[in-house]
Order: structure tokens, then C-alpha cells, then sequence
């Protein structure tokens, strides 16, 4: 028989094992959490979320996504530990008790499971989702170039063989298009979080674009505020800011669309390594990693409680 | 199981907007099948290239000749692959 406790939150699993686990969770932890089925891949997988609630009717939320880049796999990795974290201390953490007395949390561990299945049993470094491109023999959308959000501009490919191709129209991607409905139809998403790796930053919008959000000065202090959690824990540091000025334009992005359909807190994260390792970050960083992005994430979800609009 | 014996994993850094550009221009250039793990933004951040073994010399020999200044971040993907494979594997058995 298993359970949680017999899952090993420091390795990397299969897409079969995570699925297994929610299984898990949901059931050992019935009190506080579901499993609910958004939609399905290209290839017909199940998107699972879980659902973080101790209440009834739609209360305000926060969402948290992992993985849309399938090779980045200290994402997945990190939400299934982060996923305990939350089930296994709801009342017993008065913070974590506290944001679930106020708040649902929505956490998506794999947002790609067609890219992760295939890193697994073909190609490592895939990044794209696996869908057929009309016209081309390459597979494949970035499923982060795919948001309604500036859709198709700079920082983005028209290149079906590349790896930042964006597709052939907004939400072309059965896996985007189901995080947009799921959002739309709950209708009260406060925050907007989603997991990258690597390079240690903590970003908010825009990237389809340069200039600042109208909350810029809000975003940064909070991701700032989240960066100085995440540093307390092993003195990991996060560089906080635009999207545009940490990285590079880069449109298409799930942050920016989710912030321009009123989700004020969206933030993207892009945990460790800083190159090191890059996107095979060994699995003895998986704890560490998802112990202090908690801590990041934590400081913006009591934010979120703390701030209603 | 796609393997990736002899890729190496470059960390380029660009001194100015013109090196950049020499970047991009390498990003095109299909035929090297070069994987940008960090894509060429500003001559203030890295960019990190995954090249394969048939492209190395090329692409060194295309950075040395431009003065554009390279590492090695890793230098053989496939060391580490196999690192995680067996780490897998043996996480499985316990």
C-alpha cells in the first residue's frame, strides 16, 4: 500500500509516479485536498491540479503552475514537495493554517505532461509541447510564447523548429488554453504563480513589452520582500524585477497575460542553478530548492491574504 | 533514449551589442542544431549554448575569431545524464 510517506520527494519521477501521488495526497489528506481534472494534453494526458481548500464556494484563490517547460524538472519536483508542505501542515504551521482558513490554493505540478513523459522516455533536453505543426515536420509550441499577451511579438519564434516557437495563434496549446478557462471560470484568482528554472530570479510583467506595470513598485517590493525569504533559508540569492529588464523581451508569457486579465500578483520564478548545472540541477538539490522557493512563495501568498483587491 | 555524448554546455559572455548580434546571428544558423539553455539578451547577462560534438569546433572557432569570450559550463552532457539516470534508478530500488 503506498501513501506520501513512502514517496521520495528528493528524486526525480516519473510523469505516472507524480500522478500516483496526488492520488496519494488527495487521499491522506481528504480533509483539505482534491484532485481535479482541467483538461487534457495534446496526447490526451490528464492535466491534474490539486486543490488546497478549507472551505466552501469560490473563495479567493491562488494559483501556482510548474513544469510548462517539460526539461525544467526541479519545477515539478519542487511543487510535489511544496504540495506536502501545504497538506501535511495545515494546522499545525499557524501560517499555513491561516492562508488556507483564508485563501484556496490551485497548483498544477505538471502543466506539461506530454514534454515531461517525453523527457523521460526520449529526449532529456525537450522543452516544447507535443503537438503537430501544420505544414512543418517539427513538433512542438513553446507553451510559454502562447498566452494571449502580446502574442507573437518580440522575444518569440514564427518557426515551428524552434524552440521558442510560439505557435500558430494565441492559446493554440490545449494545456495553455485549459489554465485560461480554469481561470476564467472561477473568477476570483488573486494570484497568479508559476514555476521556472533556471537562473534564480523572481520576475513580474511585462515581457511582452518595456515598459513597468502600473503595479511595478508594489510587484517589486513584494518580490523583493519574497527574494530576502527565499535568501534566510541557505543564502540563495534571487534577482528581482520586469521580466523585460532581468532577462530579455520575451512575449506570449503566462505572467503577462494573467496580469493583464486582472491577476495583480502574478510573479514567475526561475529557480536555481545559476548554470552550474543548469536544467539538470542534480536531485539533491530538489529539497533545498523547494524548501526555500516555499519560503518565497509564502511571503507572497500572505501578501495576497493580506491585501485583498 | 536520446543520448548526448560529447555536447558541451558554453557559458559566452558579450562585452557590447555587436557581439551580441554575432549571437544571434549563430541562433539561425540551423545546421549547428545549438540549443540556448539562456538566449542573447544584454551584453550584462550570460548566455549558455548546449552545442553538439559536431558543431564544437565550429562554434569555438566562430567565438575565438570574433573575440567574443567563452567557458565551459559543462563538459560532457551526457556525464551528468548518466549521473541522474543512476541517481533514478537507485532512489527506485530503495
Amino acid at each position: 500500500e503506498r501513501s506520501s510517506s513512502t514517496f521520495n520527494y528528493g528524486t526525480y519521477h516519473s510523469l505516472a509516479s507524480i500522478y500516483q501521488e496526488l492520488d496519494n495526497l488527495a487521499s491522506e489528506y481528504g480533509n483539505i485536498v482534491s484532485k481535479i481534472q482541467i483538461g487534457e494534453s495534446y496526447e490526451k494526458r490528464p492535466l491534474y491540479v490539486l486543490k488546497f481548500s478549507t472551505g466552501r464556494g469560490n473563495r479567493p484563490a491562488i494559483w501556482l503552475d510548474a513544469g510548462i517547460h517539460s526539461r525544467e524538472w526541479v519545477t515539478q519536483a519542487s511543487a510535489m514537495w511544496i504540495a506536502k508542505k501545504i497538506a501535511s501542515d495545515y494546522g499545525n504551521d499557524p501560517s499555513i493554517t491561516s492562508l488556507l482558513n483564508n485563501l484556496d490554493i490551485f497548483l498544477l505540478p505538471v502543466a506539461n505532461p506530454d514534454g515531461y513523459e517525453f523527457t523521460h522516455t526520449t529526449n532529456r533536453m525537450w522543452r516544447k509541447t507535443r503537438s503537430k505543426n501544420s505544414g512543418s515536420l517539427c513538433i512542438g509550441v513553446d507553451p510559454n510564447r502562447n498566452w494571449d499577451a502580446g502574442f507573437g511579438g518580440p522575444g518569440a519564434s514564427s518557426n515551428p523548429c524552434s524552440d521558442s516557437y510560439h505557435g500558430p495563434r494565441a492559446n493554440s496549446e490545449v494545456e495553455v488554453k485549459s489554465v485560461v478557462d480554469f481561470i476564467k471560470n472561477h473568477g476570483n484568482i488573486q494570484a497568479f504563480l508559476t514555476l521556472h528554472s533556471y537562473s534564480q530570479l523572481l520576475m513580474y510583467p511585462y515581457g511582452y513589452k518595456c515598459t513597468p506595470p502600473a503595479d511595478n513598485a508594489e510587484l517589486n517590493t513584494i518580490g523583493k520582500a519574497a527574494a530576502n525569504s527565499i535568501r534566510s533559508l541557505y543564502g540563495t540569492t534571487y534577482t528581482v524585477g520586469s521580466i523585460c529588464s532581468t532577462i530579455y523581451q520575451a512575449s506570449g508569457g503566462s505572467i503577462d497575460w494573467s496580469y493583464d486579465y486582472g491577476i495583480k500578483y502574478s510573479f514567475a520564478f526561475e529557480l536555481r542553478d545559476t548554470g552550474r548545472y543548469g536544467f539538470l540541477l542534480p536531485a539533491a538539490q530538489i529539497i533545498p530548492t523547494a524548501e526555500e522557493t516555499w519560503l518565497g512563495l509564502k511571503t507572497i501568498m500572505e501578501y495576497v491574504r493580506d491585501n485583498p483587491y | 533514449l536520446e543520448t548526448f555524448v560529447g555536447h558541451q554546455v558554453l557559458r559566452i559572455k558579450t562585452r557590447n551589442e555587436e557581439q551580441l548580434k554575432k549571437l544571434r546571428f549563430l541562433e539561425t544558423l540551423d545546421h549547428l542544431e545549438l540549443d540556448f539553455w539562456l538566449n542573447p539578451s544584454t551584453p550584462a547577462l550570460p548566455v549558455d549554448v548546449r552545442i553538439p560534438a559536431h558543431s564544437l569546433q565550429a562554434v569555438k572557432i566562430f567565438l575565438e575569431s570574433h573575440g567574443i569570450e567563452y567557458s565551459i559550463l559543462i563538459e560532457d552532457l551526457q556525464v551528468i545524464l548518466d549521473r541522474e539516470k543512476q541517481d533514478i534508478v537507485a532512489s527506485q530500488q530503495m
